[in-house]
């Protein structure tokens, strides 16, 4: 039975305390403010009003003895610090915590922070990669330069088989599953749309306008792509 | 060329703000508090200190006459439906609105919002999955019900070949990837490692262990995954 801390109940730390929760995970809740505290009393394993930055109250606790620790105070980046050198030095596995800037991010990594997240930051770059390219619908960085992006079909595409288009040889990317809109009539002669996926695609699949093609490869493949 | 209005200069506003700018795209960059106004100023094309539920001086800014605009208003919900509707009046054609509940989202939606952003439960929900099964390293959902996931190959895949896991027909999945990492002796004989990815993989590649495979399919196909 996994069993996480969640330090700081803001928009995202108690919203991750009530996911894992409903995941069936223990999960005790903590942050310095009450009204805080109970709002997530019901929703979670143990709810605690305390500082995290109280080693004596951590330890009391049994804040150090889970799985893994999330840290999601944001604005008090001292408080931040402090609770992830004291989860690191009472030997917690895996500690996630909350940056606001990649400098604090640094800053956290080096002093004992597994894994860095940015909410904002996140969904900042999210958006800009969709509106930056207008055929482009969504993009996720995979690794260094390589990502896998969602393209509305180009029009010279359209008609053509997988296999003529030569995607890995022309340019170096793969298609690794196609998302079409089908329209189903329903009984009553009402019609309506739904998405149908084909994932790692047949050769002979043939391209139809209002296509979304899911595309892995490095970026500057995936830039060289026509547009149309 | 593309121009957006970002309303709202918090730091997921001011994150994109920037990036959608860094991308070359032009950015009037919109925060009634003149400090946060001033901080972004060297880094987008117009910021301009005003009320954005002032009609007005929306109209007077030329606000409105952007491909898309992102309202990154957090808190202040009347604000945030304020100026969704005066921008939806005067027909900008994409309205991105940043909503802090789901309730918030509905309405938002319904008053003219074409997309909902939540950063800080879109960082949650992320996280709940990688930390609720421990042998899933990423998930994204694609689809209602249908998920992209990177999942550590389980042991007994190891040493098979992809044509002998015959995934497709066994479980009703498919692989679009592998990422393994390979260690490679550098000049001076120091060793490091490094990621390949093999996209859409040939039949006949053999899992190693330690892969992280990316596979494609229904959540409850995902689900079935042996997880050794
Ligand atoms: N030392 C501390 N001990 C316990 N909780 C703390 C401590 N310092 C801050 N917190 C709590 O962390 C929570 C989140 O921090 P903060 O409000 O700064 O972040 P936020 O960016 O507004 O959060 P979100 O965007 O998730 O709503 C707050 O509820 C705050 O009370
Ligand atoms: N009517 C308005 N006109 C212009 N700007 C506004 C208006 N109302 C709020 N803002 C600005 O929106 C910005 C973001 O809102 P808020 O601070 O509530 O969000 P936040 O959740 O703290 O942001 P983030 O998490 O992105 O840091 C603030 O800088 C605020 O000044």
């Amino acid at each position: 039975m996994e069993r996480f801390a969640v330090i700081g109940l803001g928009r995202f730390g108690s919203r991750l305390a009530e996911l894992l929760s409903m995941g069936g995970a223990e999960v005790l809740a903590v942050d310095k403010e009450r009204p805080l505290v109970e709002e997530v009393r019901d929703r979670v394993t143990l709810a605690i009003c305390m500082d995290s930055t109280d080693e004596e109250a951590i330890r009391a606790q049994g804040i150090d003895k889970v799985d893994a620790a999330i840290v999601g105070i944001g604005d008090n980046f001292e408080a931040a610090v402090l609770t992830t050198v004291i989860l690191k030095q009472l030997e917690v596995p895996r500690i996630i915590v909350r940056a606001t800037t990649d400098v604090r991010a640094a800053i956290l990594r080096r002093i004992g922070a597994d894994d860095i997240v940015n909410p904002e930051n996140e969904s900042a770059e999210r958006w800009q990669s969709k509106l930056a390219a207008p055929g482009l619908i969504d993009r996720r960085e995979l690794a260094e330069g390589f990502s896998q992006v969602q393209i509305a079909a180009p029009e010279s595409f359209v008609g053509k088989t997988l296999e003529q288009l030569e995607l890995r040889k022309k340019y170096r990317v793969n298609i690794t599953a196609i998302k079409r809109q089908t329209e189903e009539t329903g009984s009553k002669g009402a019609k309506k749309t739904r998405d149908t996926f084909l994932s790692v695609p047949m050769p002979d699949v043939v391209i139809q306008s209002g296509d979304v093609l899911f595309i892995m490869g490095a970026d500057d493949a995936i830039a060289a792509l026509p547009a149309e």
